[in-house]
């Protein structure tokens, strides 16, 4: 059977936030919106983990503190953007 | 539900709004009428009012940005981010900013409004289907003078209803152009052009020139978006995609995804994207600017985010037809401002005079081909073998409740002279006021019990005196009443009102027949005869009225003087002499209407 061919990614001009990593887009997306301060932006897998927890439970999402698939669907999904925390 | 720290929230009701400006994916009426609708989600069920204002004073400022737009929270180009809103308090605070980079619509599809054809202006149906095959955009097959069209249903091959797209084939909008198509090719520059360019401007809005020679006549105009094969966002937003187009040495003739990791759409606005790297987003579904801003202003009123996924103010957006309210939401905003009050019941009161009527089993009066038929707001006109109308039935003279109360309206949707009374329209309600009869006010009571084709926002109103015939113009849509009987609605193009003109703002009777018609700072003089407008009788308000603001947005004639109304005040001209003289300014509710 013919095999799929590999998606090429191209970067397009003039598009912010290209090809970021899922990673990166979560800790973008948590501090964007009130989960997390520039103070706990760190590496270790603690901070990252505590954010997604208290956004799985405010956006009512299944609690995993993983960076799941559903986790991943509610930060690609478009949103309004006043944080979901703090002031 | 959720509200912000400290509870904060507005502490009147009387809430004030200013569209500051647009966005091209939708018309104008259809932006307005969308963010009314989002207004009324909350005051179904608040006390809280929703006024429009013309000025930076307003409580809420709308305003449409992209990037960075000026309060340090910058939008993030298509998708993603869609708007935000600040909580209520002065300055900045209470407004709500959308992100132009989306494709605005009513969550279906570009609302692509028509223009001439025989579908009355009804806004394209996609898909349709043409002579077997189906068209998600306007196109041009099947005419050979190249102007864009599309059918207003989803079969043209059986309904034949059908009507033009906006094209600078047909029209320009603002410059000094007059509205004129424009003229391909033209010189700009001792270059020549044969489509619209942004070249010269750095504002990137797409011009043309409305001549031969722009370097020699100077004479232009903006050419309408095509929203319907437009491109959003990418780096040539509004440009039209261009196919076939070369995309990593492959050939392309629709839209793809090829090449993007988000599943979305896109095209290339030139041959070759390998070569040019001009690009942007095909249009989708767009997002409902109706649901955005009713949760938006939900923000701006003092809720914040729930965790309720079917509530309005969850944050992620999603699509629904339903009533947008959920129990939640209801729950937060009557935390903060309490429930709608109930009207009262009131005791009968005496019925008011009845304007004469005309006979309402005679024929209908208008010609076969001028049948009222159903505009894009509503359904067909009662005509007359409607149950007649002997003025407004049982509604009471005295106020069911404050809200009510004529002196507590700010702004007038418009006013005019009907039988001797002075009528002020307000949101599908009327009064009748009367110097005459020791300035007593009656009222209010339900256009549709007077007018029953009328809609609920009026922009202006006349009742000519030879005739007596009323005409009332809503958006560019004008109805004729004699008695109860009504022709309309009709199109302001049935008047030879071009459609740069998106509304009549008020009318100032001439006598013999001949009655001034205003659209903002222009005036056009109107047989009301052969009901159509002089094309070169057009006027500036500017140079006739001087002294009288050029953002009126309502001008009606009352004992022989013309009023000139913006926000809350009126300028009165008095005409002695050929002279036209402003000779007072006053408040409309303390100086017309003696309110305490």
């Amino acid at each position: 059977a013919p095999r799929p061919h590999k998606p090429t990614v191209v970067v397009f001009p003039g598009e912010l936030r290209t090809n970021l990593t899922d990673k990166e887009l979560a800790e973008e997306y948590l501090f964007r919106y009130g989960y997390t301060h520039v103070a706990e932006l760190s590496n270790d897998k603690q901070s990252l983990s505590r954010g997604l927890r208290l956004l799985q439970r405010r956006l009512a999402l299944p609690e995993t503190g993983e960076l799941d698939k559903t986790t991943l669907e509610a930060m690609r999904a478009p949103r309004c953007g006043v944080p979901d925390l703090g002031k | 539900f959720q509200t912000f720290e400290g509870d904060l929230k507005w502490h009147h009701r009387d809430i004030t709004y200013w569209i500051q400006n647009y966005s091209e994916d939708l018309p104008r009426d259809v932006i307005d009428d969308a963010f009314a609708r989002a207004f009324a989600v909350w005051s179904a069920v608040t006390p809280l009012t929703f006024t429009r204002v013309y000025g930076p004073e307003a409580d809420i400022l709308i305003q449409f940005g992209v990037r960075e737009h000026g309060d340090g929270y910058p939008f993030d180009g298509k998708n993603g981010l869609l708007a935000h809103a600040f909580p209520p308090g002065p300055g900045i605070q209470g407004d709500a900013h959308f992100d132009d980079e989306e494709l605005w619509t009513l969550g279906k599809g570009v609302v692509v409004p028509t223009h001439f054809g025989n579908a009355d202006g009804a806004p394209c149906h996609f898909p349709f289907t043409f002579e077997g095959r189906s068209y998600s955009a306007c196109t041009t097959d099947g005419r050979s003078d190249d102007t864009p069209w599309c059918s207003t249903t989803a079969d043209y091959d059986t309904d034949r209803r059908f009507g033009f797209c906006p094209s600078e084939k047909l029209y320009t909008q603002d410059g000094n152009g007059d509205g004129k198509p424009c003229v391909f090719p033209f010189t700009f520059e001792g270059r020549s052009y044969s489509t619209c360019t942004t070249d010269g401007r750095s504002d990137g809005y797409r011009w043309c020139s409305t001549t031969a020679n722009y370097d020699q006549d100077k004479l232009f105009g903006f050419c309408p978006t095509r929203v319907d094969s437009a491109v959003t966002g990418g780096n040539s937003a509004g440009e039209p995609c261009v196919f076939p187009f070369i995309f990593l040495g492959k050939q392309y003739s629709t839209c793809t995804r090829e090449g993007r990791g988000d599943g979305h759409l896109w095209c290339a606005t030139t041959s070759n994207f390998d070569r040019d790297k001009k690009w942007g987003f095909c249009p989708d579904q767009g997002y409902s600017l109706f649901l955005v801003a009713a949760h938006e202003f939900g923000h701006a009123l003092g809720l914040d985010h729930s965790s309720v996924p079917e509530a309005l103010m969850y944050p992620m957006y999603s699509f629904t037809e339903g009533p947008p309210l959920h129990e939640d939401d209801v729950k937060g905003i009557q935390h903060l401002y309490g429930p709608r009050p109930e009207p009262q019941p009131q005791p009968p009161t005496a019925q008011p005079t009845a304007p004469p009527t005309v006979c309402a089993t005679g024929p209908p009066t208008t010609r076969p081909s001028e049948r009222p038929t159903a505009g894009p707001t509503g359904p067909p006109a009662a005509g007359p073998t409607g149950p007649p109308t002997a003025g407004p039935s049982e509604a009471p003279t005295v106020p069911v409740d404050p809200a009510e109360d004529i002196c507590k309206v700010n702004i007038f949707d418009a006013i005019a002279e009907i039988r001797n009374y002075l009528h002020f329209f307000k949101e599908g309600k009327y009064w009748r006021f009367s110097k005459g009869k020791g300035r007593r006010v009656q009222g209010p009571f339900l256009i549709t019990d007077t007018w029953p084709a009328l809609p609920r926002k009026l922009d202006s109103a006349f009742e000519d005196q030879l005739t007596k015939k009323t005409f009332f113009f809503s958006g560019r849509q004008v109805w004729v009443y004699t008695g109860t009987s009504v022709v309309g609605p009709r199109r302001l193009d049935k008047l030879g009102l071009g459609p740069e003109v998106t509304q009549v703002t008020g009318a100032l009777p001439q006598g013999g027949g001949k009655v001034l018609l205003f659209s903002r700072q222009r005036f056009w003089s109107f047989d009301v005869k052969t009901q159509t407008v002089d094309p070169r009788s057009a006027g500036s308000v500017e140079q006739t009225y001087p002294g009288v603001p050029l953002n009126t947005h309502d001008i009606f004639q009352y004992q022989e003087k013309a009023y000139f109304c913006q926000d809350r005040f009126y300028w009165r001209v008095n005409s002695r002499n050929e002279v036209n003289q402003v000779d007072e300014v006053g408040y409309v509710t303390f100086d017309i209407l003696q309110c305490p």
